[in-house]
């Protein structure tokens, strides 16, 4: 099963 | 203050965002419009950038910042014709945006002012991305890709080799797989045929939420292809470029996703 990841943990806050 | 030929590419622009953000701030320099936001989950992020040259006449003297509620600026432009000139303009304080809608032939004039939001928005900072895969296909043909296999499954993966990308989904009735050639088949000035076109660098495959992918299928008006940008463990960026009335580039609308990845 996969998880849906969300963007923060490839975005960083700028 | 920002002349806008078609009113109607403003509000296809927000209609394609606005289930997917509820606020957000347009951040305006002498360069053109700007705006950012994630979706409440945190799972999707949309940019759009209007460039200096969508409008008839642009000029911003100062940096502004204006926040906006989606929904509400969606019904200001639901008001107006697609095809009204409209004008935008700030006052000072800055604390309304007006709208100025006229008809083609000049016989109907209407105004409308939106009060404007203080929002602290949480800016991210976008990496310049090397993608492994760069797709570019009908904007149609990837909008039934994505309604087609929702109809079966929640997630879709995509799969994009020197050859072919691929859209597969698993459900609960069974499986959908649907594949695009690279290149162009048949007549070259027939776009109806055109398959996809795929820059490539390393094969690459990752899933997503067909959930989000749906919503992001709404800029569909603005273009007549998407380019879907993929790297290993990157979100995928789906990319529609956005063209004034004299069908130059004048800016894009871009949506990030974060894939599924294992457990």
């Amino acid at each position: 099963p996969k998880h849906q990841s969300t963007l923060t943990s490839f975005f960083k806050k700028a | 203050n920002a002349l806008i030929k078609q009113a109607g590419l403003l509000k296809k622009i927000i209609d394609a965002i606005k289930d997917l953000i509820d606020e957000a701030t347009l951040d305006c320099d002498n360069d053109g419009i700007y705006l950012q936001a994630m979706d409440s989950s945190h799972v999707s992020l949309v940019t759009f950038y209007l460039k200096k040259n969508l409008f008839e006449k642009y000029s911003c003297n100062r940096n502004l910042s204006l926040g906006i509620n989606m929904t509400s600026i969606a019904k200001i432009l639901k008001c107006g014709m697609s095809d009204d000139t409209l004008l935008l303009e700030t006052n000072n304080p800055i604390d309304i945006l007006s709208f100025k809608f006229e008809s083609r032939r000049g016989h109907k004039l209407s105004q409308f002012q939106l009060r404007l939001m203080n929002l602290e928005m949480e800016r991210l900072s976008i990496p310049d991305t090397e993608y492994s895969c760069i797709i570019e296909m009908m904007c149609s043909e990837f909008s039934k890709v994505c309604h087609d296999l929702a109809t079966i499954g929640d997630s879709m993966t995509i799969t994009c080799t020197k050859k072919n990308v691929t859209f597969d989904t698993t459900g609960d009735l069974g499986t959908g797989i649907v594949s695009l050639k690279q290149g162009v088949v048949g007549s070259e000035n027939d776009e109806n045929v055109y398959a996809a076109s795929i820059k490539i660098v390393k094969p690459v495959s990752l899933s997503f939420s067909l959930r989000y992918l749906i919503y992001f299928t709404k800029a569909s008006s603005l273009s007549n292809k998407v380019i879907l940008h993929m790297g290993e463990e990157v979100p995928l960026m789906v990319e529609y470029k956005i063209f004034n009335t004299y069908e130059e580039e004048a800016g894009y609308l871009r949506y990030f996703l974060a894939p599924k990845v294992n457990e």
